[in-house]
């Protein structure tokens, strides 16, 4: 199961992403 | 009929989802996206925003009766219509598989790509470079899909649809040049026929296809 | 109501959500996850499994009529009743923000944590400091949200709790130890009152809340 669980396509940098986004657009917004 | 305010900033591809499930439901939808009636980054951190929306995020929804939402998918299956969403057991799963797809498999290599063309983050060639092959899998999987289908799931438009154009959006507009989108006619095909409806076309505008693939814009 | 296989590896928390929203609707769901019924890495990259779930991932459903459905979201709603659903628009609409929100914002953090103690990924200090902070904050908004609730929508068990307990069922397991989730007892009295449902009991077993966290297993 373990193993298996390690194939997983995990979003692990989401938060980079996602903060990235949320500064561009704040930043947009003035 | 639902009726209430959207509250976004512009050209958010999240909140296009719900923008244009509203306008196949006919539900009556202020959009709140500049001031005075919503500034992102001041509005959604004070805490009468916080108390109805914990996480701070956009797009999210407040009924006229006070009803609140968040999380795109949740409000825009709000504000569907039995057909968006899918009038059969069936079809409705098949709705919710491919607005699953879209999340899981379409925006993580997106974003990877495209962000860093629109400025919004560093590039970083071998992230681009895995980001332009996970796209490449997903184009393959939709042009199987949609080579005997005109939409994702049934005869019509569906959330299906609205969900996975909409996160293919940038992916479209900013770096799919015609070589690269050269091999998957069907899902080009599919995606200027969901475009080209009146509502979509009445929240996106023109949507003009990539031209040239954009790079990296420092 | 629905019958058929669902395809999966052994130990497979986005399997279990399935398998729970069976338990409540009586679905007749056969669990294919070991051989020769099915082996993870060979029987899903055969053409026959690939022709009816062309990503390859599991969890994957196949009804006895034929239906296919990937993405596990989709299965268990298939697999639903009403009531786990959400009987009314407003309260399945509240089900998707909060399958959403397992999906956003739990997993990725949760995975990023837990994975390096259960040794299978490489341990990055800033990666598991980072996933922790947001740990805390998903727990602070489930906390507040539990305050005056039994369950995350209405005033019964739904799809939101059985996604958004399986979401968090290997941090309750490995890293939630008592003193880093005593701020939280909201969301631990709701977690303990879902895992121990019967209809959960039957897929997950006992569970055991983590007495000391579990670090990076080299």
């Amino acid at each position: 199961g373990l193993q298996c669980l390690a194939t997983e396509n995990i979003w692990f940098d989401k938060h980079r992403y996602d903060d990235a986004e949320r500064c561009f657009y704040e930043g947009a917004n003035g | 009929m639902a009726a209430g305010t959207l509250f976004t900033y512009p050209d958010n591809w999240r909140a296009f989802k719900a923008q244009i499930a509203a306008q196949y439901s006919g539900a009556r939808l202020k959009v709140a996206n500049n001031a005075p009636a919503f500034t992102f980054g001041q509005t959604n951190r004070t805490p009468a925003f916080l108390n109805n929306f914990p996480l701070g995020k956009v797009p999210a929804y407040q009924g006229d009766d006070g009803f609140c939402l968040f999380e795109s998918n949740a409000i825009a299956h709000f504000l569907s219509n039995e057909a968006l969403r899918g009038a059969t057991p069936q079809a409705a799963a098949q709705v919710l598989q491919w607005v699953s797809f879209a999340d899981a498999e379409i925006v993580p290599p997106a974003s990877a790509w495209v962000f860093p063309t629109l400025g919004i983050m560093h590039f970083n060639k071998q992230a681009t470079e895995q980001a332009k092959e996970e796209t490449k899998k997903v184009l393959s999987v939709l042009n199987q899909h949609l080579n005997t289908r005109t939409f994702l799931v049934g005869e019509r438009v569906s959330l299906a649809d609205v969900s996975v154009a909409c996160a293919m959006l940038w992916l479209y507009k900013q770096v799919l040049e015609p070589a690269f989108r050269q091999p998957y006619p069907n899902v080009t095909r599919w995606f200027t026929t969901c475009v080209n409806q009146p509502q979509f076309k009445a929240v996106l505008g023109e949507v003009k296809l990539c031209e040239k693939m954009a790079q990296f814009d420092a």
